[in-house]
């Protein structure tokens, strides 16, 4: 669950 | 070598990208690869201490600490592998070359090493496909022109087959 909400809030820079 | 014990992820990194080095010093260099593969939580570490000292001011330390994050792309494995194909990280290193965050204060030594060592890995490593759409997001905004050319020695391939000593 840790690794899968960690995944969601990994976003790329915004540009 | 006594010294070392108890020697921790920042102090081994303070060493190894100190701008009063007269060259990059490899002693330091691996010191900081082993201790991350000592420690649980190293690799995690690590690539926050090196974003920090890539977005130095001092062009010598940013260039010094591009060098340590590719030696432990080589010799600290997947688990290293797997926080530098995060955008936490990646984003970090875009900063560095986009004119919108920092690119126009970077010196190009340092913007072009980056771009190289993104696009070695987008090669090397096509699982990590958050560090390809880093990259060609970069090429999109017109920040990375054409793909770099990476010398064969400078390539992230795990064991390059030895070459023939008398052909």
């Amino acid at each position: 669950l840790g690794e899968e909400s960690e995944e969601r809030d990994d976003h790329l820079l915004p540009m | 070598m006594a010294e070392a014990e108890g020697e921790s992820l920042e102090s081994w990194l303070n060493k190894a990208t100190n701008p009063l080095n007269r060259q990059e010093d490899w002693e330091y260099i691996i010191g900081f690869c082993d201790q991350i593969n000592k420690e649980l939580e190293g690799p995690q570490i690590a690539v926050r201490l090196l974003a920090h000292k890539i977005q130095s001011p001092q062009e010598w330390e940013a260039v010094q600490a591009l060098t340590v994050l590719e030696a432990c792309m080589k010799n600290c494995g997947r688990r290293f592998h797997n926080e530098v194909g995060k955008f936490r990280f990646l984003n970090e290193l875009i900063k560095v070359v986009s004119p919108k965050y920092l690119g126009d204060r970077v010196s190009e030594k340092v913007k072009t090493k980056i771009i190289e060592l993104l696009y070695s890995w987008t090669v090397a490593l096509p699982d990590e496909s958050k560090i390809k759409d880093a990259y060609y997001m970069l090429k999109r905004q017109g920040i990375v022109l054409s793909d770099p050319v990476i010398p064969v020695e400078r390539t992230l391939i795990p064991s390059p087959p030895p070459r023939p000593k008398n052909p």
